[in-house]
């Protein structure tokens, strides 16, 4: 899994 | 022959981050915010499907995992859960080994009643919120394609008319979640997210073809699938199809 992209990469979620 | 690994963004984003985003779609007063909030995450999700997939052939992969999330009342797949906020007010009692007496069971089994000032009667999911709140874990771990196979769970069982493995599918899915990932849960099985938006807007941001699509095939995956990349138009599709 080392290349696979990550989702943290493509989304910033700023905790509620 | 080794399995091709089904790689499926779903299996990578965190239900938490539909979660948090449908809460900032729904507390945020205009429109043009709510859609933004959307956007957003509609777009990453987007991004991130390109990369994972980016050497692949005839993908079947879409943001339909989520959409069916977020547009409950369009699922066509899945059967009924034949799970209403009271069976849901008793399971919790149960659970959390409420006082059947006590204050919270009472708030739980007459979510209709006005009650408090935080204008929440009627919505069984924000008073379930309140309740669970100090009682369930700080951090969630499903990710979309996992709440969406324990859902399947609960729609398979309810068919079955096994109540047994209903309650228990019912309990994993909510003993994994956090109070906020439950709420949003519950809008889901109850089928009404009270966003704010309507299913045509939410189809209007995710393609301009994708109401017409919908209207003509009913079918929430193949509007997804068919209509993924926002620059392909619907008579494009139309073509290749015939």
């Amino acid at each position: 899994d080392a290349d696979v992209p990550r989702w943290d990469a493509f989304f910033k979620c700023n905790k509620l | 022959a080794a399995q091709p690994s089904k790689k499926t963004v779903a299996s990578r984003v965190p239900f938490a981050d539909l979660c948090s985003t449908l809460e900032r779609i729904q507390t945020c007063k205009s429109r043009p915010e709510k859609t933004k909030h959307f956007k957003d995450f509609l777009d990453s999700w987007r991004k991130f499907h390109d990369a994972l997939h980016q050497k692949e052939k005839d993908v079947t992969d879409s943001f339909y995992p989520a959409m069916r999330l977020i547009l409950p009342q369009l699922e066509r797949e899945r059967m009924a859960y034949g799970i209403k906020e009271t069976m849901l007010a008793k399971l919790y009692i149960e659970l959390l080994n409420l006082p059947k007496d006590g204050k919270d069971a009472a708030k739980l089994l007459n979510y209709r009643m006005p009650a408090g000032s935080r204008g929440d009667t009627g919505d069984f999911a924000m008073i379930a919120y309140f309740v669970l709140k100090p009682r369930s874990p700080k951090q969630g771990r499903l990710t979309i394609e996992q709440v969406n196979e324990h859902l399947d769970a609960i729609a398979n069982n309810n068919a079955a008319k096994n109540k047994g493995l209903l309650k228990k599918s019912l309990l994993q899915l909510i003993t994994q979640s956090t109070a906020l990932e439950q709420k949003w849960l519950i809008r889901m099985i109850i089928k009404d997210l009270k966003l704010g938006v309507s299913q045509q807007t939410i189809f209007s941001v995710f393609h301009p073809d994708a109401a017409e699509l919908h209207n003509v095939t009913t079918d929430l995956e193949k509007v997804c699938r068919q209509l993924h990349d926002p620059s392909v138009s619907l008579s494009d599709v139309s073509i290749m199809l015939f």
